[in-house]
């Protein structure tokens, strides 16, 4: 028996939406200590690894691990099933080859319920080192993503730099070129609205900014952002859901000139 | 022109 309830149906709908435009079916991995969920894209470009701890949940019950074989396109029509506040039940009984989609109102007056066919799903897992990053910026996701929108006019790659005068954005493209720089903020007036900058080398690599826009759908679940550059290692992109856990993307970078 | 690298080629392979 596995069991678990979100006091909310925003946030799943919310976590579908940053997941499902990148990954099109993926395994939540149950176990004890809450549901993980690691997946590649097709090209094997960027992963998604999503963490939600037991504890996070309303109810949260695992009898025996179990790894829930799912389409994310038919989880998220689902999910449009219910109202943003409905709690969500998700339970499947041992040997079942279904998941239950429970959907209550907060004042208990209506209840809906769907069936969703679970799939043998052949996922690799990749063993991501834990690196000592080269840089590691935080700032408010929505302006991470008003970067990546506003260059994205303007070419298909962005160069991130990181130096002393702060963290700079570049774009080029056929019909010229674009940048965004960004410095350590001072002042601590909003600390929301705060950019801070780690530094331990400078560090200067390109992303596809096609996958930087996807990740940043991730903006909603989360205020801040934090980016981490390396020069030899995929870019982290991670959003941080309070107490609950969190949603983060890799992305290898592009090389050559 | 830029070539992109893929994950499997910095992440080992469970």
């Amino acid at each position: 028996m596995f069991e678990a309830r979100f006091p909310e149906a925003l946030l799943l709908k919310k976590i579908l939406e940053s997941v499902k435009d990148l990954v099109q079916d993926a395994n939540f991995e149950c176990t004890e200590s809450g549901i993980t969920l690691q997946a590649m894209d097709n090209a094997h470009v960027s992963l998604v690894t999503l963490l939600l701890r037991g504890e996070g949940f309303d109810l949260y019950r695992v009898d025996k691990p179990e790894s829930l074989g799912i389409n994310l396109n038919s989880m998220s029509k689902i999910m449009r099933c219910a109202a943003n506040n409905d709690t969500v039940t998700l339970d499947k009984l041992e040997g079942a080859d279904t998941v239950r989609f429970l959907f209550e109102s907060p004042n208990a007056d209506r209840m809906s319920e769907f069936h969703l066919k679970l799939m043998d799903i052949d996922s690799e897992t990749l063993e991501i080192p834990e690196s000592m990053y080269h840089a590691e910026i935080e700032l408010p996701s929505a302006e991470l993503r008003r970067i990546v929108s506003d260059l994205s006019t303007m070419g298909d790659s962005v160069r991130i730099s990181v130096s002393k005068e702060g963290v700079r954005f570049t774009v080029r493209g056929d019909e010229g070129s674009g940048s965004v720089i960004l410095r350590q903020s001072t002042g601590v007036d909003k600390p929301e609205e705060a950019i801070h900058i780690v530094m331990n080398e400078p560090v200067e690599q390109s992303f596809a900014l096609k996958y930087l826009n996807l990740f940043c759908k991730a903006a909603p679940l989360s205020a801040r952002v934090q980016i981490k550059l390396s020069k030899d290692a995929p870019l982290l992109v991670n959003f941080s859901m309070n107490n609950i856990g969190y949603l983060s993307y890799y992305l290898a970078p592009k090389i050559g000139d | 022109a830029q070539k992109q690298t893929t994950l499997t080629g910095y992440f080992g392979r469970n």
